[in-house]
């Protein structure tokens, strides 16, 4: 997290907002409840006290405007920058200003628009006394992401940054959800959900986030899952890209999703049956795209099934166990993927290398090999 | 004009316009082509940073991606 520079913070606790003027996108009401929603984000954690006031001056004053509206930071139409606010002092501190050349949503995800509530709380942020953070998983991450907002938790980055500035609220109501942590590729600890190529680089998933590798450079991008694909859950089983069909299936219980590319292919998710797996089979724990024979070996439960992507069925005499198919693979597979003629089988926070013709155990590695510190 | 400028002034002027609201990129004016380009890569190298992207200072397809994606309008660096 990062605070302005200088001291601008509020120093009082209980501080006012008042809503100048509504967007045509929602019902006055709709606004009414996402700005009160976007401020109770932030006295959630800490002392301060919102109160909305009718006229005169608020400390926070919202407002919708387009183009230039007179603070020499004039808007540039739809999408670009959605909305400002400035940080803690007298007059304009503390305001902030919504891009009404924008489409504002109050629920409805996945269409064109941004989510008022979540463009407001981050925009609260600035306002009472927050820079952007470096953190993807940030509410003060500068992009807009979608994020589910029924369950939404303030992320601990911000927790921390606001609290460092006004201190944890004290009024004790009741244990909070955790707030969530963006993981570190640096942990030791790290179990991934599931790995896979995308043409040519490696994804790496792991709750609501994913690391992009490019191999052959240090540089490895972080990000939510849903700031690429807002379709696609967090907190996925297992990714595999079929070469044969040039698509990348990510897989969360019994549903499946395909990407081309970065675009999500239109009509999924489908059911885990494409694969023909059978009917019991209602969680798989990886998938390995095997490049050398077009077939795909899911994982579950100590088992593998092997499925023929050409002939489109499950191979006679599977599923095997695990450790005959790959022996010295002793413990569960959380995740897989082949690279360079080489298998990687990922359980708990190490990474096994097998031969990817004679499939025999070559090294056990941290895994975080490819995701270097 | 009715003829669209060609797609890498249109990204250029995006970059300039991206660099100078939200990384003090300093408003240039024409005289100095090359003082004006060391400025707009150090800026460039900066955001780069910021997002963790590969630091180039070129406006790389990457780089462009992230300046084209919707956001806040507050400054990223200390304004």
């Amino acid at each position: 997290y990062s605070t302005f520079q200088g001291d601008y913070k509020w120093k009082k606790h209980d501080l006012t907002y008042r809503i100048e003027n509504y967007t045509p996108d929602m019902s006055e009401a709709e606004v009414d409840d996402s700005i009160k929603r976007a401020l109770q984000v932030w006295a959630d954690v800490t002392p301060l006290r919102f109160t909305r006031i009718y006229s005169g001056t608020a400390d926070i004053m919202i407002s919708f405007s387009v183009r230039d509206h007179g603070d020499g930071y004039p808007f540039d139409g739809p999408n670009g920058f959605l909305a400002h606010a400035f940080p803690p002092f007298e007059g304009i501190g503390g305001d902030a200003h919504f891009d009404d050349d924008e489409k504002f949503l109050y629920r409805s995800p996945h269409s064109e628009g941004y989510n008022l509530f979540l463009v407001a709380a981050h925009e609260f942020g600035h306002s009472l006394g927050l820079e952007h953070s470096q953190d993807p998983g940030a509410l003060m991450y500068p992009t807009y992401v979608y994020r589910d907002i029924d369950t939404f938790v303030l992320p601990k980055d911000d927790v921390d940054g606001i609290q460092y500035l006004y201190g944890p609220n004290s009024d004790g109501t009741g244990p909070k959800p955790p707030p969530p942590v963006t993981p570190n590729k640096c942990d030791p600890k790290l179990v991934l959900d599931a790995v896979t190529m995308l043409r040519g680089e490696i994804m790496f998933f792991k709750g609501s986030f994913f690391w992009r590798s490019y191999p052959l450079s240090r540089n490895v991008e972080q990000h939510l899952i849903k700031s690429f694909w807002p379709q696609i859950p967090n907190h996925i089983d297992a990714a595999f890209e079929s070469t044969f069909e040039d698509k990348v299936f990510i897989i969360k219980g019994e549903k499946v999703w395909a990407l081309y590319g970065y675009d999500v292919v239109r009509g999924y998710p489908k059911s885990l049956s494409m694969f023909r797996l059978p009917k019991k089979v209602k969680k798989v724990d990886a998938v390995l795209y095997d490049e050398t024979s077009y077939k795909i070996l899911f994982f579950v439960n100590n088992k593998i099934y092997s499925y023929n992507e050409e002939q489109r069925r499950i191979e006679k005499g599977y599923p095997k166990p695990v450790e005959e198919v790959f022996p010295g693979m002793t413990g569960k597979v959380t995740a897989a993927f082949q690279f360079k003629g080489f298998n990687y089988l990922f359980s708990g926070s190490k990474m096994f290398e097998f031969g990817a013709y004679n499939r025999k155990l070559l090294r056990v590695l941290n895994n975080n090999y490819f995701l270097p510190c | 004009s009715p003829i669209a400028p060609p797609a890498d002034k249109d990204k250029e002027s995006i970059a300039v316009n991206y660099l100078t609201q939200l990384y003090g990129l300093p408003k240039q004016t024409n005289s100095d082509a090359e003082k004006r380009s060391s400025a707009m890569s150090l800026r460039l190298k900066e955001m780069q940073q910021f997002f963790k992207l590969k630091v180039t200072g070129k406006l790389d397809e990457e780089t462009l991606d992230l300046m084209k994606k919707p956001r806040c309008g507050v400054p990223d660096v200390a304004a």
